[in-house]
């Protein structure tokens, strides 16, 4: 199955 | 001051109910160029971000820029006590630590004001850079909604694979499967009937259909819905809110282990 990405994977905090 | 009156209260209603099913609370951040909100869900796994321009305001003043944070529990409840064709007004001091919601009857005999408590909530910003997508898909919003319902039965995951000809959404599970194809529209009479692509290249997704169902709270503010995607980036599904702003909803993609 596949898994869930969380956000902070693709978006930097600003 | 802020100041922000809106003749059709529906609109906020429209707003919250997109926002409540991912949502618990969130920070409304007033400018002098309107209200934006920017929130994830509690896992992390989607991202709400809402624009309401000040120029769509019937009314707006926003002296000094100021971030309210609201149970959105409580203002569903506020919200409640408003007649759908009364006229809104939310208003603040500067500094406040509650905001008044003000409804008015059309023919102003009736004047009602709420005040609810503000909250300090710890937010985190994510950076959204403008990004050119792969794939851009236009559909009905009530169509994408069908979609997602239906294919919420058979699995927790809804596989979007988009082409030149048109979008597929399909999903499996332990009853079977599903797959069902929409085709770009070839005679557009009503553009908010039609499905249109614009493709750079092909794309194919997987994403959780608990998540893509939250979304579709926000079919009653727009026709349309555009879903944009990029191979291994989130999706982003946006609901133009009249003619005032948008709510897009960013998911991040699951990916195979």
């Amino acid at each position: 199955t596949p898994i869930q990405n969380d956000l902070h994977e693709f978006y930097a905090l600003v | 001051m802020f100041e922000a009156r809106l003749v059709q209260s529906s609109i906020l209603k429209k707003v919250l109910e997109a926002i409540k099913d991912l949502l618990n609370e969130a920070t409304f951040d007033c400018s002098d160029s309107g209200i934006q909100l920017q929130a994830m869900d509690n896992s992390h796994v989607s991202l709400v971000s809402m624009n309401l321009r000040s120029d769509g305001f019937d009314k707006y003043r926003c002296d000094r820029n100021i971030s309210m944070g609201m149970n959105l529990g409580s203002m569903t409840k506020i919200l409640k006590c408003a007649a759908n064709e009364d006229v809104v007004t939310m208003k603040a001091q500067d500094n406040a630590d509650t905001v008044t919601f003000v409804f008015e009857s059309p023919n102003q005999e009736k004047v009602s004001d709420y005040e609810m408590k503000l909250m300090n909530l710890d937010q985190e910003h994510l950076g959204i850079p403008e990004t050119e997508y792969a794939c851009v898909v236009r559909l009905p919003a009530g169509e994408f909604a069908r979609i997602c319902r239906d294919l919420s039965q058979f699995g927790e995951s809804v596989v979007i694979s988009c082409t030149k000809e048109g979008v597929k959404f399909s999903s499996a599970g332990d009853i079977g499967s599903a797959n069902i194809k929409l085709a770009q529209t070839s005679n557009v009479d009503k553009e908010e009937l039609a499905v249109t692509v614009e493709m750079q290249e092909p794309v194919t997704l997987t994403f959780a259909s608990r998540y893509l169902n939250s979304f579709t709270k926000a079919t009653s503010l727009s026709n349309v819905v555009q879903l944009s995607m990029s191979p291994d980036v989130p999706l982003v599904v946006e609901y133009r809110i009249g003619e005032i702003g948008h709510i897009r909803y960013y998911l991040a993609p699951k990916i195979e282990d």
